[in-house]
């Protein structure tokens, strides 16, 4: 009764940018679960 | 002799396929499709709804922020096959704008949130509400297995968890909010010695779609102080490579039972023309909980250590050494 979904891992969109040589500024990680926030930020 | 129906093909549609995220940290399901000719878009496999006889519209537009991320799009309805479990009439979201570069580099092309309804944008319907409703699990669970090392070897388990994957004893905890996966925190130890930095209680989000482990900003200072880590450019944390074997353990106390993080779990090694760098994978964050309480969130640092069960018959979480 199981359904396994085999999932790969790839980079964070942070790092891939980074790899690209685009910085991405600090934001909020939490900034995600308060869009009314994000929003208005 | 004999008459053969024989159109049947005519209303048969090749399926079209896509790499979503499974993203705990929120609820929507949406995908790139052919409203959208942003460079994000440009990037990825986009639905096509006029090429699906089982699709239909329902007018309404949405915006999804992510932090790392945003769009806008449109919701339809349409069959949804996945890995074999066939969700009919699932509400999903049909990106229209995807602006900036961060999903340009992403590998999905959209993002399947397995939250609570609640936090849906536009009350869009999850795909693991219409799988319970639609009575397509065996148990209302689902589970991650975040592999340690490498691309491969992670696995989703929808309707019950896999032994296979997990060591000794599972540890449950109530979900606090049925919101996102939120839990309550109730102690946070530096090797085996109780900070107290969480006695008047801490929430944490366990969150699949965050990359590291994130600690209330009030909190980085302290815990960076004892990892011994420097604050480097861009907000990164390093500590000298040569001292892992001295860094400390850091458990997170959890309806009574401590989980610890050796620091192989929070320390990120990286190699760059030769050299190696190790960087501390928590972050800050400012927001609290909407209760007000200091908030962490569980990403990838912390559930790859731990197998992840997620139940929504009792509403609570459950932890296994991985």
């Amino acid at each position: 009764g199981i359904v396994r979904i085999p999932l790969r891992k790839h980079k964070s969109m942070r790092e891939a940018l980074r790899e690209k040589g685009i910085e991405l500024p600090y934001q909020d990680p939490a900034l995600k679960y308060q869009p009314d926030e994000f929003s208005s930020s | 002799d004999y008459m053969y129906i024989n159109n049947y093909a005519d209303y048969w549609n090749t399926p079209q396929s896509f790499q979503v995220l499974f993203d705990t940290g929120s609820a929507n399901l949406w995908v790139d499709s052919i409203y959208c000719s942003t460079q994000a878009c440009n990037a990825h496999t986009k639905f096509n709804p006029q090429q699906s006889s089982t699709y239909s519209a329902n007018g309404h537009t949405f915006y999804l922020p992510y932090g790392a991320g945003s769009l806008y799009g449109t919701f339809g309805y349409d069959t949804v096959n996945v890995g074999s479990i066939v969700i009919n009439h699932q509400e999903i979201g049909l990106s229209t704008n995807e602006p900036g570069q961060n999903f340009v580099v992403a590998k999905f092309d959209g993002i399947l949130g397995l939250s609570y309804p609640s936090i849906s944008a536009g009350g869009e319907t999850p795909v693991m509400d219409n799988m319970i409703s639609q009575n397509l699990l065996s148990a209302n669970i689902f589970a991650f297995y975040l592999s340690r090392g490498g691309q491969q070897g992670s696995v989703l388990s929808f309707g019950g968890m896999d032994t296979n994957l997990y060591q000794g004893q599972i540890y449950w905890t109530p979900v606090t909010s049925e919101s996102y996966w939120q839990i309550g925190v109730h102690g946070f130890e530096i090797n085996g010695r109780e900070t107290g930095w969480c006695s008047q209680g801490c929430q944490s989000i366990v969150d699949t779609g965050t990359s590291a482990l994130t600690a209330p900003s009030q909190l980085i200072g302290h815990i960076m102080q004892a990892i011994g880590a420097q604050e480097s450019h861009y907000g990164m944390y390093m500590v000298d490579c040569s001292q892992l074997n001295n860094l400390p353990t850091l458990s997170f106390v959890i309806s009574g039972v401590a989980l610890p993080l050796a620091p192989s779990a929070y320390i990120n090694q990286h190699y760059q023309n030769g050299h190696q760098f190790c960087s501390v994978g928590i972050t800050p964050t400012y927001l609290p909980s909407r209760n007000g309480q200091p908030l962490w969130i569980f990403g990838d640092v912390f559930l790859r250590e731990y197998y992840s069960i997620y139940d929504r018959t009792n509403n609570r979480l459950g932890f296994a050494s991985a």
